[in-house]
């Protein structure tokens, strides 16, 4: 069984990156076969993974632009199980060159066509980071893939974009993807008890409902610590708040998709 | 004197539109005529300033696509001297329309160039906030701007995004705006005594000397409420750490832009 699932959020800063490498590293602790393909020009994913994208041959970059498929440009990362595409962007010339080359929208979806074809399926799962925009990129991403999941953060100005996201996609199942689903939504940077946080949790409840993850990930400093030692959390310390929120996250993935 | 600043930064979620709003206000205290335009699909511009778009005739929207100049477009705010444009997008067929008129790079520097032509300039400052992105809506603002001002949060992955933005002015400034200059940046999300913002701070000021505003805003949560509230921080509690970061905020550009 192959999952894809796209990272995806308009608004910055979310998480979406910190979730994509995360998520991934947890599924992969879960004995999952993971790849993370990062669409996001600022290639933060590498930069989270401690993976120097200018070192490799191949990243999404290539991809997009037709010169490499998925098979030659996932490299393994330091984490067993997890394999990872880099944007592997660069410079501003070649990130005119990569949007230019996202207009097609359906570049990313042909070659995990090609992979679904194949009898061993080399992967689980593959999640797919996004840019924070509702651009040629993130389409890329939301047509490739079977579901999407939303990091919401507590604060004002989340739930609108989770709005603008959710019409959008009302607008590409009509002309697209038929069978885009909606993973779920993870809220972020919870802070038990502060104002803003139990306020964001009453609502994401009553606006999402079952679509709303049980799985809430708190503000934790080990979280954006690790991303300095350019590792997951759960590689630098397991016990961390945010590392077991990152695993119970996995399991509840694992238990919605496998359990049918 | 009419002095345009684009609130620019690629990295998603670093207080763009946080520093749109509450710089506004504290330019407006100081007695300065100020516009704010959103150039973000998001229009969180007028969800901070309680202002509903959709009650508006004009907006952004209407701007770049051609029906609306921006003295016809440009309301007053709850607040005295601070004038608004929301980008009043809607849904997603005007965002993809927003996206498309866009492309024509020039129109708001154009809409500029009529106002800064008229005898009685209306506004000493005019702020534009911008989408997490370099996209054409980004660029319509870096073309109308006289200065950058970039937020920078404390953390991980946002040096390399101001890299990416600095990359982008080089090249905008050998091609289509060669006065564009670099206000400041100014370090957000500022918790003293943790290892991450000392960090951010140390490592901000060898990075960008004398572009570092000494102005350093804190991470506070008066400044996440205020936005629930829909108004700038200043007018919820003048007394917060946030409001008085963003007065001296004011203050530094009021000084380094007036003194000549
Ligand atoms: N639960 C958390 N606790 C503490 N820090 C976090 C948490 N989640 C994310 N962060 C930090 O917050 C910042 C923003 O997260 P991240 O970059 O993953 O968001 P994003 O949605 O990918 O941003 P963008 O929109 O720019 O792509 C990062 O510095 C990250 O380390
Ligand atoms: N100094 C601060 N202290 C506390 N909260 C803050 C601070 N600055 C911003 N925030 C909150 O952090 C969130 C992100 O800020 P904001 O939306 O202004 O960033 P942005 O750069 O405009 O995001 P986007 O990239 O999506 O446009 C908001 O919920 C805002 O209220
Ligand atoms: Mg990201
Ligand atoms: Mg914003």
């Amino acid at each position: 069984m192959l999952k894809v699932i796209a990272i995806t959020n308009p608004k910055g800063g979310v998480g979406k990156t910190t979730t994509a490498i995360n998520l991934a590293a947890s599924l992969a602790i879960a004995e999952k076969q993971v790849l993370v393909i990062d669409l996001d020009p600022a290639d933060a994913v590498a930069q989270g993974l401690g993976i120097r994208p200018a070192d490799l041959d191949f990243g999404a970059f290539e991809i997009l632009s037709g010169s490499a498929n998925l098979m030659e440009a996932a490299r393994p990362s330091s984490i067993a199980r997890l394999d990872v595409i880099p944007a592997r962007v660069g410079d501003s010339e070649r990130e005119v060159r990569f949007n230019e080359v996202a207009k097609n929208r359906v570049r990313l979806s042909r070659q995990i066509d090609v992979l679904r074809s194949t009898n061993r399926l080399p992967y689980d799962y593959i999640l797919i980071d996004t840019p924070p925009s509702l651009n040629d990129l993130t389409f890329n991403a939301l047509l490739a893939a079977d579901s999407v999941l939303v990091p919401l953060q507590a604060g004002q100005y989340a739930f609108n974009a989770v709005r603008r996201l959710m019409q959008m996609l009302v607008r590409l199942r009509k002309s697209a993807n038929p069978g885009l689903d909606v993973e779920g939504v993870v809220l972020n940077f919870y802070e038990k008890g502060t104002r803003v946080s139990d306020r964001a949790l009453f609502q994401a409840r009553k606006v999402f409902r079952s679509y709303l993850f049980d799985t809430v990930i708190p503000k934790n400093t080990a979280i954006g610590y690790a991303a300095f030692e350019a590792k997951p959390v759960a590689m630098m310390d397991i016990k961390s708040s945010g590392a077991q929120a990152y695993l119970a996250l996995a399991e509840e993935i694992i238990t919605r998709n496998e359990k049918h």
